[in-house]
């Protein structure tokens, strides 16, 4: 399938990968938290992409739901704005990001 | 100009007006703290609207902003969703929605 293609590549060549619309305020909130704690990321914008409908369908397959942001560390799913908060203040972001640091 | 004529007509009738999007968790969160304080308010969906679009740049002109949510309280523009959270910790809110309250 191509679109699962295009995001298992997606996951392949990035950290952190945010699936998002450039619109969305809770898209923001996450890709704030990543900037604010210096860690690069990709976002890959739904609403501008050719794709973007059949990438979101795909991630709601993988991910079991449909909604953004979907938010990837280390080719995982780690869930969408809500569980990244969640995470950030309660340090298992940082722990989550170590998890693949290659340094 | 038909879109601020639409805007006024749903100001002069409803004490609370949201203006929204049903996909939005921005809007959502508003939403659910007029529910939470039993307040009823008036969803204008401007994503399921055909003039939508129209009442969006219409309010834009309005309260010099083009985002959702939008929220009047008695014919009054209050802000969007940082500004009802802010206001709801505050307490400002209630006394808002007392500031026309007919009973
Ligand atoms: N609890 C979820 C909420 C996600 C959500 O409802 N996202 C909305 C945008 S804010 C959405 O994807 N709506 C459908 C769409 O845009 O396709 C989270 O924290 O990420
Ligand atoms: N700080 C504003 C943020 C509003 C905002 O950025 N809204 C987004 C959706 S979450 C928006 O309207 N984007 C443009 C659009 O949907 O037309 C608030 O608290 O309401
Ligand atoms: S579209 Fe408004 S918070 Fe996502």
């Amino acid at each position: 399938a191509k679109d699962k293609e295009t995001i298992d590549k997606l996951l392949n060549g990035n950290k952190v990968v945010v699936f998002s619309k450039t619109y969305c305020s809770y898209c923001k909130e996450v890709k704030k938290i990543f900037a604010d704690i210096g860690e690069n990321f990709e976002a890959v914008e739904l609403d501008k992409r050719k794709d973007g409908k059949d990438i979101q369908s795909a991630l709601a397959i993988m991910t079991k739901g449909a909604t953004v942001p979907r938010v990837f560390i280390c080719g995982k799913f780690v869930g969408g704005s809500s569980d990244v908060k969640d995470h950030y203040k309660s340090g298992k972001l940082v722990s989550l990001l170590e998890g693949c640091s290659s340094e």
